[in-house]
């Protein structure tokens, strides 16, 4: 989990 | 989900709210940028895609989807149902000056070369400068009303709070997106020069209003 990940956010 | 990100969320939906209540109680959208309001439409189309291609959590979805919708019905209100109150005259930023290099940027500098990751880099950074064109009317107009005002301040405090937000995910989770903290950093620190005048004029019941 790192930086391609952040999606949960809105 | 931390305390900074959901009072980030709720305030970034105030905002939308204000906004929306501002236009139809008032039966006007004097005084708001429709090319922010056109800028904001595409941010959320082009980052929440993933609509599409991932499921994360109700909150998520319902989120994502009214962001969406509320900004098309806002640049609705403006270019149609409110049209004869728009105020093009003075909404004369050039918004091609912000997305052509934002595009460029999102294409050279992002986390994975794909289609999906381009975008969301692209509205990333689009969404850190979108609202120049509504800053750049009120200092052309050199006022604006309280109500827009409140909305103004509750839209730049949804990013600051994110700020915070990345701070405690960083320490708590070991969460880093160097992308949307940087974006952030850069959104936030523009509306700085609004925060200093709404705190000092709009919430002693002045409205803002700038020397000529």
């Amino acid at each position: 989990k790192g930086e391609v990940e952040g999606k949960d956010e809105l | 989900m931390n305390i900074f990100r959901l009072v980030g969320d709720m305030s970034h939906l105030l905002a939308i709210i204000i906004l929306l209540m501002k236009m139809w109680k008032s039966r006007s959208v004097a005084g708001i940028s429709g090319k922010s309001q056109i800028l904001f439409a595409i941010v959320f189309t082009t980052r929440y895609l993933d609509l599409f291609t991932s499921f994360v959590s109700i909150y998520n979805t319902s989120m994502k989807v009214f962001f969406i919708g509320t900004s098309y019905v806002t640049v609705y209100f403006i270019y149609q149902h409110f049209k004869p109150t728009y105020d093009s005259n003075h909404d004369t930023f050039r918004v091609e000056f912000l997305i052509v290099p934002v595009g460029g940027l999102a294409f050279l500098v992002n986390h994975e070369f794909s289609l999906l990751e381009i975008l969301w880099t692209f509205s990333i950074y689009l969404e850190s400068v979108a609202i120049l064109p509504q800053l750049f009317m009120v200092s052309k107009t050199g006022e604006a009303e309280s109500i827009t005002s409140h909305y103004l301040f509750a839209l730049g405090s949804y990013r600051a709070l994110y700020l915070l937000n990345w701070i405690y995910r960083y320490y708590f989770e070991g969460f880093f997106d160097l992308i949307a903290v940087v974006a952030g950093c850069v959104q936030t620190i523009l509306y700085c020069d609004f925060f200093y005048l709404y705190i000092t004029k709009v919430l002693k019941g002045k409205k803002i209003s700038l020397p000529a």
